[in-house]
């Protein structure tokens, strides 16, 4: 069977409640950059960590991922890249 | 500026138009013989204006001189390169091509001397480069909720692999954004999100396991052959809504379309030809009628899409009557029908969602069998808000666990007894990983009712030497059913509904809710012109109907309340006093009254007392007429007055005539002579004997038959003979202790018959006819205890 490895990019995507300043506060005291709104998706946020590496087979660890402790930070996900298909 | 009304086939100086076999069926040039009719929907003035389509894809070519003029820059941004310029990546192999190819499709300028004739070309086409990096949920949710408020519809040609081994679809985030998008999209109306169907045809793949194409929120649209066969790249699925053409076989013809480097094409194939043309034929039906929902859409199609000439060996018809196929859904796309459709089309009443309860009860499915397991759905009737009557969607989530994927096949049966391949075999796929809540989801049962026994079957067919020491099991299943509580299509689907500019009307300083402010959802029963406030009272138009209160204010509602009518137009209008129904507002229009009153039919009217001839039937509140020749009743045949010249005979009224006579319907005839009263002529008329007769079964004799006996009672002075018991040959009087004789076989013993044979002094005729001996101290007796003892010895 081939075995699907999952590469892990480094950026997040993640829910922070409290608006546009509230998600920059808690991205700088974490070192990402907060790239703005997902979309039109409310309260998400698009967040980039140039400290990760760019593509790895394991998800990041560090300091950084003390993030999902902050209790504005309603959900989070290390973005992973999917194969897709033009058809 | 092109006036097609005039013309009778469409001319356009783009040099490919000729070319354009899918557009010309109707010409029977081609081999094509069903035609989507695009050019009649044209014919009618739809050619996309005012509708914005977008290409979710590897960017498109702005500049290219077909695309330019309809190209809309709100409606493109590069998520890949995280700018708004959605040009595509340009390389040596042109491999960023693929959306500028569905752009043109969609929208490439017509009559402009270049290239082809986009489906929609007065539509607005943007891009979303996304395609062109790494593809994570985010860019997929970043994409499909791009400027939802200005994008009507997003067309995507991509998904997971179609390898035959892959189970893939929308992660979390991307899945939010659907939702969001078909609940606040286009304002409230749901944005449209056409899917292209997979393209594994040839490693034997199941779009059933392609999260994309399976989601209720997108139309997934497959491919069929310029000849109307099964393309070779044509994967099944019972997901699939509708077919548009594409290419077949490498002799088949392709689609013609613009290309990068402001080329043109007509070599584009695959299911991703088709996606745009739906997309384009969705717009043309949205420049009928702008207030569709995402759902009133899906239904447009279904209802117009035709099998055609569509070749495929599994088309049935459902329960609702639509035909349908796995392989091209509800069939062939039709412009000119779904325009027509749209532009008489009553917005389909609210999605109702049911999630029925999870079959926990794990099934062990062996090798070279099949596991059935039944469920039998209420449709949630027990809550008004979940309550699916009529079906749309119908998704299963289902947990196997399996040492080879590949080797299982799923069914789902509807309580139409419509069946559902929701899995095919996949010779590829060796996964071991099973399905973990995975949704399967089906639209064959669209229209269907959703009550009653669904039958999921999980076939396991090894395809090559396997493991059975451990077998599959299916974990755990559940059934989610979309639809509505209420039939979805309104009967007055026969005429245009909203004013077409209502919603440019001045604005109205005096709202409070301030038109243009309130943003915020409208009630159900308003109309997509919109609201100015959350309640039915602030509907700037109705879906349904309205009444007006006291005060004069609108109120929309789905049905007219009691004691209202349905008037012109959607007004309910006001019943009279007594009514409870009514079709008119006067008090000789009820069709039902209010308690207390009781609905003379004759006239229509509601009264407290029925008049002569009628009767009060107090269960239905109505006034039934009495039999014909009663004046009073309280029953139809139970006369208590009978109208002039007839008299009460019992309690029925005929026409009285004196004893010995009867009415022959024109005048009274003297009765048989055995008759004292008769209703009719001969001896079988007779009511009553003469003297020295006696009434046996309704004929007079002069003496009683055998079995009868004379029935010294008599009523009103008239003498009868009535029958013996059924034990009794002969008898002097009623019941089985009367017999004067018995039947053979029978003995008489004190007047009754007893069964069986004629017993010695000091023996009794036991239950079976056999003579057994008396108690010692009996004579005689009737049975073997000392209380049977009739007789007793000298001693």
């Amino acid at each position: 069977p081939v075995c699907r490895t999952r590469v892990y990019t480094n950026h997040w995507a993640v829910k922070i409640a409290g608006g546009f300043p509230e998600a920059n506060r808690i991205a700088s005291k974490y070192g990402f950059i907060n790239i703005g709104q997902i979309g039109a998706l409310k309260d998400y946020y698009h967040f980039y960590h140039s400290r990760t590496i760019k593509r790895s087979v394991i998800s990041s660890r560090g300091n950084h991922s003390f993030i999902s402790m902050e209790p504005k930070v309603e959900w989070i996900q290390q973005q992973v890249v999917k194969k897709r298909t033009k058809r | 500026d092109y006036d097609f009304s005039r013309a009778q086939s469409t001319y356009f100086n783009d040099p490919k138009w000729p070319s354009m076999w899918y557009m010309h069926c109707s010409d029977n040039t081609h081999p094509c013989q069903s035609d989507m009719n695009i050019e009649g929907a044209w014919k009618r003035g739809y050619t996309g204006k005012n509708i914005v389509v977008t290409i979710l894809d590897d960017g498109i070519e702005r500049t290219h001189p077909d695309l330019m003029q309809n190209y809309d820059a709100l409606a493109s941004c590069d998520v890949n390169g995280n700018d708004l310029d959605p040009m595509p990546r340009y390389d040596a192999s042109n491999e960023n091509k693929h959306g500028t190819r569905c752009a043109g499709e969609v929208a490439a300028a017509a009559n402009n001397s270049h290239c082809t004739v986009g489906i929609a070309f007065n539509a607005k086409i943007g891009g979303v480069r996304m395609l062109d990096g790494d593809v994570t949920d985010m860019v997929e949710a970043k994409s499909v909720s791009f400027n939802p408020q200005h994008v009507h519809i997003y067309s995507a040609s991509w998904g997971p692999d179609d390898d035959g081994k892959t189970v893939d679809g929308p992660a979390p985030l991307t899945r939010q954004a659907f939702e969001n998008g078909v609940r606040m999209g286009r304002r409230g109306l749901g944005s449209v999100f056409v899917w292209a169907s997979g393209n594994g045809g040839r490693s034997k793949d199941h779009c059933s396991c392609d999260g994309y194409t399976n989601s209720i929120y997108t139309i997934s649209i497959s491919s069929t052959a310029e000849s109307g066969k099964k393309p070779w790249y044509l994967e099944e699925c019972s997901s699939t809504l509708a077919t548009t053409y594409s290419s077949g076989e490498s002799y088949d013809k392709k689609i013609i379309t613009t290309d990068l480097r402001q080329r043109c094409t007509d070599n584009h194939t695959g299911t991703s030809a088709s996606a745009p043309m739906a997309a384009g034929i969705i717009a043309l039906a949205l420049e009928a009628n702008p207030f569709l929902t995402w759902r009133d859409v899906q239904h447009v199609i279904v209802r117009t899409s035709r099998a055609g000439h569509l070749n495929a060996n599994d088309w049935k018809t459902n329960a609702a009557g639509f035909k349908v196929s796995h392989l091209y859904g509800f069939g062939l796309m039709d412009a000119e029908a779904m325009v027509m459709e749209a532009e008489k089309w009553t917005t389909v009443p609210r999605q109702h969602v049911c999630v029925e309860s999870t079959d926990r009860q794990i099934k062990t499915i062996r090798p070279n069998s099949a596991v059935r397991s039944i469920y039998k759905a209420s449709g949630c009737s027990d809550n008004p808000n979940r309550h699916v009557n009529y079906l749309e969607h119908v998704v299963v989530r289902i947990t196997i666990t399996h040492p080879r994927r590949g080797d299982l096949a799923i069914y789902l049966t509807s309580p139409s007894g419509t069946r559902s391949q929701l899995l095919a075999n996949r010779l590829f796929d060796h996964s071991m990983e099973g399905f973990k809540n995975w949704e399967f989801m089906t639209i064959h049962c669209w229209g269907e009712r959703a009550a009653g026994d669904w039958v999921l079957e999980v076939y396991d067919t090894p395809s090559q030497l396997r493991n059975f020491k451990t077998p599959g099991k299916l974990k755990e299943w559940s059934l989610v059913l979309y639809g509505t509580s209420v039939q979805p299509y309104s009967p007055t689907n026969e005429f245009p509904k909203v004013e077409r500019f209502r919603y440019s009307r001045v604005e109205d300083p005096t709202d409070d809710y301030g038109t243009e402010d309130y943003a915020g959802p409208c009630d159900p029963e308003c109309s997509e012109v919109g609201c100015d406030g959350p309640g039915p009272d602030h509907c700037n138009d109705c879906l349904h109907y309205y009444y007006k209160l006291k005060n004069n204010t609108r109120i929309c509602v789905s049905s007219c309340p009691p004691g209202h009518y349905h008037a012109d137009k959607k007004r309910c209008r006001k019943c009279a006093p007594n009514c409870e129904s009514c079709f008119g507002s006067h008090g000789e229009q009820c069709l039902s009254c209010k308690y207390g009153y009781f609905l003379n039919e004759e006239t229509n009217s509601c009264v407290t007392h029925c008049p002569d001839g009628s009767y009060q039937d107090t269960k239905k509140n109505l006034c039934r007429k009495c039999s014909e020749n009663c004046k009073t009743c309280t029953e139809f045949h139970n006369c208590t007055e009978c109208r002039d010249g007839l008299s009460l005979q019992g309690s029925r009224c005929s026409v009285s005539c004196e004893d010995g006579r009867y009415f022959n319907g024109q005048d009274c005839q003297p009765c048989h002579r055995f008759c004292a009263t008769c209703a009719g002529a001969g001896a079988d008329g007779c009511i009553n004997c003469t003297e020295g007769y006696f009434m046996e079964d309704g004929r007079c004799v002069q003496s009683c038959s055998i079995s009868y006996y004379f029935d010294h009672s008599s009523e009103n002075g008239y003498k009868s003979c009535k029958k013996c018991d059924t034990s009794c040959l002969t008898c002097n009087g009623p019941g089985f202790k009367n017999c004067t004789s018995c039947p053979s076989g029978y003995l008489l013993d004190l007047g009754m018959c007893q069964m069986g044979a004629i017993c010695k002094d000091g023996e009794y005729v036991d239950d079976h006819g056999h003579c057994q001996t008396c108690e010692a101290s009996c004579a005689k007796c009737r049975g073997p205890t000392q209380e049977d003892c009739t007789t007793c010895p000298m001693t």
